[in-house]
Order: structure tokens, then C-alpha cells, then sequence
């Protein structure tokens, strides 16, 4: 349009400096057609993209801004973890090593699906009515294609040492327990009070009336609340019924437990972070709230056989 | 534009070619990386292949092929022979965080 317009004077169709109504039409008509041309241009991009985005499985660019949403640190590490994946892949690790890598401790999901994909809990004002030591976690999994297959889902709970737990700390030796924190199975009977054991439960049917609700139990760690951790809890189970019949997602109930309850020197849960607390801002719940993580493998994705 | 540029150069081989999410407006739900190094394969593949040109057996045949009846058989191409894997952490339309790795997004090599 813009190149039209800026035509020479002499250059201009006799037709369009005769007839000023014409040229009018004609400046119209010429217009028209480079909007029309700018029209098309914009439906081939517009073709390209969709294209490009559904090579990348999705169906349309997510209209989004990342800057609203608090990604998980853990996230990070994990795409960090990929990062390091691929180049190693790049550059040809032997077979023996990728075998080893595959089975090793880390997240051996993370290794062999392609995509993850992380949940955080759906707040309810509910959640202020059920006791500290428990907790009723929801989560809308409902953005997974149908056409991912699981491979795995974990469910991440920090915790850190409580107050009282903080202060016996200061008296222990640092190596002690460090060493404690490896041989995790070498206990003695006076460390027992420092043990906490989470549970967590499928909700297989809800409570609707006092006692006729039914909880599964799925997975259970016993964790050191002298430490400044993360459990990983495998949910695999419970992912497996939401994705084949998504009305059946009820959520997961967790619970925590001093192991020797008479004794433990943590007879709360504070030290598990299950909810927020009330001094706690935005920024520190992101990154200390349990987080469901989901391992799949988008078929769609699958490398193609090498000629 | 081949023209103007270093892709005169007749032998195949590796030229850059780095794809910037930001510059498609893509940097509104990618969250990781920003971009990658994309690399592609250009220039020719000429009689007789050297061992360089990573060519396979049947471009060595249509290459000897072309080299006796050019208006035949076309000289065997320039094209990527080895890839590799991107991982990007992105927001879903559900704004949820979504870590996904797509395979053969890098040139790794080119051969004829």
C-alpha cells in the first residue's frame, strides 16, 4: 500500500489523473489488493506457526505471560538435568553409560519420559478445617493429553527442622549427623524421637457421610526432621485411575506421624510444610509447597528410527 | 538470499542458524531457553565424494550416475544426518508448567 502511494506523478495511469473519481476507485482497488496481499501473508504465517506449534504438540501458542506464574525451583533442575542430558547425548555417550545413568537413583522417570509436567495444590477454603497433621491435596491434572502415557508421578513434600528441633541441633555434632543422614537404616533407639513418618492415601472414595469414605495407603517415607529436605512420594497409582477416568480424581490425603509418638520431640507437623503459614509470603510458599510432579511420554514426540 | 552470502562455498557442510524464541513473540510461554542453536546443511555434493561428506552408498552411486548423465540424475543433496535433543520449559493455556524434550531440533552433521 505504502509503494502505491508513493508513485511519481508522471508515472500515474492517465485513466487515474483524468478522471479523479476513478483514480479514487482504482486507489481503492490497489489498496484493497495489498491488504488482501498483507492478508494472505498473515494467513501463511499464521499456517506456519500452527504448524510448527503442533510439530511441538500443542494445538495453539498459549496465550500466557510466564512473569504472572512462580515456577518451581525444582522444575528448573530438572530442565537443568535435560539440558545436561542432551548435550551428553550429542555427543555420543557409550551405551554402557546411558545404561547407567538409567538406573540410577535420580528420578529414573526423568530420564526416560519426555515430558514432565508439574501441579500444585487447588486451594479450598476447606483446607483450614482439616487437622495439622493431615491434609487433603487436590489437583486438576485434567491438561494432560490423553495420548501421553504415564511413566511415573511423585509427589514432593519439603520439610526443615522445627524450632524446638533447632535448638538440641546446636549441642550435636555436624558430622554426626551427616553420617546419620547416610546410614539411614543405623539408628539408635535415642534417635527414634527425631523420626517422622508421612503417609500418603489415595482417596479412592470420598467421605460423604462420618465413616464411609475409603483411603488407600500408597506410599510412606520416614524422614529425619533434623534435616532440610524434600520427600519424594510415588503416586503413580492414583495417576494411572485419574487419567483413564479423571471423575475419580479425589486428590491424596497425607499425613504425618512421629514414629515414636510419646517420645518424639515434634508431637505437630509444623515442620512438614503441607500448608502455608500465616507469615509466609508468595514468593517463599512457591518454592517450599508440595508440588505433584508427572512423568509422561507424548508418543507424538517419539524419535523417528535412524536410515 | 544464496546470492549474497557464504552459502557459495559449493561443499556440504554446517552453517549457523540460531532459531530466537523472543523475536516470534514465543518468549510470552517459554519460559527455557530463550533460544537454541538450530544449525542447517547447504552446498553441493560434488564427484568424487570426499570422506568428509559423510556420503552414503547410494549417494556414491547417484553420484557416479549424475557425474555420466547430468541431465538424468540429479547430484545427491546436502541434508542432516545426525541430530540431536532440546528440552523446554514452557506454560501450557492451562498455566501449567510443562518441561517437554523434542528430538532431532539440532543438526548435528550434514552429509550427501
Amino acid at each position: 500500500t505504502s509503494s502505491l502511494t508513493e508513485l511519481p506523478q508522471g508515472k500515474t495511469t492517465p485513466s487515474l489523473t483524468r478522471e479523479p473519481g476513478t483514480k479514487l476507485a482504482k486507489d481503492s482497488e490497489d489498496s484493497s489488493k495489498g491488504s488482501a496481499k498483507l492478508d494472505k501473508d498473515a494467513e501463511i504465517i499464521k499456517k506456519l506457526e500452527e504448524s510448527l506449534l503442533n510439530s511441538f504438540g500443542l494445538d495453539e501458542k498459549p496465550n500466557v505471560d510466564k512473569s504472572q506464574v512462580k515456577i518451581h525451583p525444582y522444575m528448573f533442575q530438572l530442565y537443568n538435568l535435560k539440558v545436561k542430558e542432551n548435550l551428553e547425548e550429542a555427543e555420543e555417550v557409550s551405551e554402557d553409560r546411558r545404561e547407567s545413568k538409567a538406573s540410577s537413583k535420580f528420578t529414573p522417570q526423568a530420564i526416560l519420559a519426555n515430558t514432565v509436567r508439574s501441579f500444585t495444590h487447588i486451594e479450598s477454603p476447606e483446607d483450614k478445617f482439616h487437622p495439622e497433621h493431615k491434609m487433603l491435596f487436590r489437583f486438576d491434572v485434567s491438561s494432560i493429553p490423553a495420548r501421553e502415557i504415564l511413566q511415573g508421578a511423585e509427589l514432593r513434600i519439603n520439610y526443615s527442622p522445627p524450632p524446638s528441633v533447632e535448638k538440641i541441633l546446636e549441642t550435636y555434632d555436624k558430622d554426626t549427623i551427616s553420617n546419620l543422614h547416610v546410614n539411614r537404616r543405623k539408628w539408635s533407639k535415642n534417635e527414634l524421637i527425631y523420626l517422622t513418618r508421612i503417609n500418603v492415601f489415595d482417596v479412592v472414595r470420598p467421605s460423604k457421610g462420618s465413616r464411609d469414605h475409603v483411603h488407600r495407603l500408597i506410599d510412606t517415607s520416614v524422614i529425619d526432621v533434623r534435616m532440610n529436605s524434600t520427600v519424594s512420594l510415588d503416586v503413580s497409582p492414583s495417576l494411572k485411575r485419574w487419567l483413564s477416568k479423571p471423575q475419580t480424581n479425589y486428590g491424596f490425603y497425607v499425613e504425618v506421624n512421629p514414629l515414636k509418638f510419646d517420645s518424639s520431640v515434634v508431637k505437630d507437623a509444623s515442620h512438614v510444610r503441607l500448608r502455608r503459614s500465616i507469615s509466609q509470603d508468595d514468593d517463599a510458599w512457591s518454592e517450599k509447597q508440595p508440588l505433584l510432579i508427572v512423568h509422561t511420554d507424548d508418543p507424538k514426540l517419539a524419535k523417528r528410527e535412524k536410515r | 538470499n544464496t546470492k549474497n552470502s557464504v552459502f557459495k562455498r559449493p561443499h556440504c557442510r554446517r552453517y549457523n542458524m540460531y532459531v530466537d524464541f523472543r523475536k516470534v513473540d514465543w518468549d510470552t510461554w517459554i519460559v527455557a531457553p530463550p533460544g537454541y542453536d538450530a544449525f542447517f546443511c547447504q552446498g553441493e555434493c560434488p564427484y568424487p565424494l570426499a570422506k568428509h561428506m559423510n556420503a552414503t552408498n547410494h549417494a556414491v552411486i547417484q553420484n557416479i550416475i549424475h557425474s555420466k548423465n547430468p541431465a538424468r540424475v540429479p547430484a545427491p543433496c546436502c541434508v542432516p544426518i545426525k541430530h540431536s535433543a532440546i528440552s523446554m520449559l514452557y506454560l501450557d493455556r492451562d498455566k501449567k508448567v510443562v518441561l517437554k524434550t523434542y528430538q532431532d531440533m539440532i543438526v548435528e552433521s550434514c552429509g550427501c
